[in-house]
């Protein structure tokens, strides 16, 4: 077990370093152990330094700076544990468009490899998107499919 | 593998039967607020086995079956059907199509089945043992918990670890 | 305090009431207290309706609908006791174009008498705004106050 | 009676003094994240007395004074000044323009003022004791925190009614 979990959380430490760093376009990030003589225990606590900022605790980070960072570790999770398919439902709400656009460029990356379904209200992320569903509420309060083309939501 | 079709009928505000097919790639989900995505993203959830009603945003179990309208009846039980594609046989001694399903009904009987043959949920875990679905958060995120997972604590995001890996 | 908490309550019911069918465009909401006979030790329950549906509990509600009920609970507040100022950050990421419109039209209206300081990256709302203040991270990490124009967020 | 100034100066992100003027009517303020735009809606809120870290998005105190970066040293210090203007005499016994301030040093002391006069926090309280700002948690709304008001049981819901009326 232990042999096996820490290889693990070696490869898992690279893959969201270097996620981090691409999708920030620099700064650092890392894991650690609360307490690292008690690897097997104790807890992990992430560390994320924004280029040109300083190492502070995540809490201060802004919303849109803390959704970079929660995106980053699942692409790292993802990377070690590929999964046959992968929903994320409105994690771009609180991105600006520049960060939406480093955001769809990783996921467009990481599309090669896994299926995507996202919900989105994001115009930008629709434009990377291979297929598109619409769904509606009828009049009578029910839920059904209807098409839509990508210029509905120029 | 991957998911090529999905089936709801009764599940939450999808009252009619509706079925979606997907290819591989990325597929968005679009519509207007309360128009059903992220009852969508629950479906997906619960055939794969979720048990907390909580993070499928009801009170009961029950709140998962279309609960009617003004102008419709309320349905008498809820079934999601998850189609995955298995033609590049990433799944050893299974079919190149593979229909997992669940269904509940009011009286609070309930059925999970692999290709309509009645299952227990183990072996449903079993399927996706050695990748990355159901059993990890990191695979199906909903609406506002991707913040969420930074403001756990370090024992937590260890445990979130532990299952992901 | 009895009296006059039964009076201020009353009145926060009616404006909740009202205003939500107002941003929601018909059905009903009220607050109802947990315990009616023990008016003065119980708690106070949220319930809301959207046209069309039947009624739910709040937790089965999308991230849209949550944020507009949130929103008219905001306003209801509001207009029992005004305040100089109110600063809303960021209110409107989950809202779709329809409910932002709804949300900004009632905004207008309410900013006649209070004045309000809001944090945003949609463009809809910045519409209504009379005033536009910019703010970037320098090269050095400060934060900076720079002009901005509504065009640059064509 | 309305917010016709803010002045921060080595808050947060603020590091070098800035000052906002605003008008009636709505403004806005935009720009990329992690600009400091909530550390505005932070400053206001530390300004009128808040007294919870944590609700500022820190661990401690201290987490308010600009903490440096690469290019640029730590401050000594935190101060915001709120200027209101009272022309319209909302206020009685006020003058036509109020100034709120608070300043903390790095040493923990800190100091709260009325016009350049130090004051208690129970002053700047009685300020706005019949208005609706600062007590109850409805004029400040932080990011992310409009979807918590929901999630409130009926005893909160409870408690940050009676503190709004
Ligand atoms: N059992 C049920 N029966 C009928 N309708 C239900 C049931 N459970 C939930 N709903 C309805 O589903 C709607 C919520 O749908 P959902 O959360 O999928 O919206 P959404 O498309 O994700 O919207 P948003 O863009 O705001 O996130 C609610 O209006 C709710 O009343
Ligand atoms: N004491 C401090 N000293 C220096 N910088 C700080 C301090 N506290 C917070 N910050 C920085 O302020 C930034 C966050 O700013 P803020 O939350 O205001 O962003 P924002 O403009 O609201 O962004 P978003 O659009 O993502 O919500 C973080 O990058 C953080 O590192
Ligand atoms: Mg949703
Ligand atoms: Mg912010």
């Amino acid at each position: 077990m232990t042999e096996q979990f820490k290889a693990n959380f070696i490869k898992l430490q690279e893959n969201f370093t270097r996620i981090f760093s691409i999708l920030f376009e620099g700064g650092r990030a890392y894991l650690e152990f609360t307490d690292p003589t008690g690897v097997l225990e104790g807890g992990i606590e992430l560390v994320a330094q924004p280029p040109g900022k300083r190492l502070r605790h995540i809490s201060l980070l802004s919303g849109g700076e803390k959704s970079m960072v929660a995106i980053a570790l699942l692409f790292s999770f993802l990377e070690i544990n590929p999964s046959p398919f992968c929903v994320i439902d409105e994690v771009d709400a609180a991105l600006d468009d520049h960060n939406i656009y480093r955001y769809i460029s990783y996921l467009k990356k990481v599309a090669e490899h896994n299926q995507f379904i996202t919900i989105t209200h994001r115009r930008t992320t629709l434009e990377v998107c291979d297929n598109l569903y619409g769904v509606s509420m009828s009049k009578d309060g029910v839920s059904q499919l209807v098409s839509v083309r990508l210029t509905d939501y120029a | 593998m991957y998911l090529k079709k999905l089936r709801l009928s009764g599940f939450k505000s999808f009252a009619d039967p509706v079925s979606l097919e997907f290819s591989e790639g990325i597929s968005a989900i679009v519509g207007p607020n309360g128009s059903g995505k992220s009852n969508i993203t629950d479906a997906i959830k619960w055939v794969l086995g979720e048990q907390s009603i909580k993070s499928l945003r009801g009170k009961k179990m029950e709140d998962v079956i279309f609960s009617g309208t003004e102008k419709k009846q309320a349905s008498g039980y809820a079934e999601v059907v998850l189609i995955l594609d298995n033609k590049d046989g990433s799944l050893e001694n299974y079919p190149q199509e593979i229909a997992i399903s669940r269904k509940l009904f009011r009286s609070g009987e309930s059925d999970y089945a692999i290709n309509k043959k009645s299952c227990k949920l183990k072996e449903i875990h079993s399927i996706f043992m050695d990748t990355g679905l159901g059993k990890n958060g990191y695979s199906l995120i909903s609406q506002g918990s991707i913040e969420n997972i930074l403001a756990s604590s370090p024992t937590e995001l260890r445990n979130i670890f532990e299952e992901a890996v």
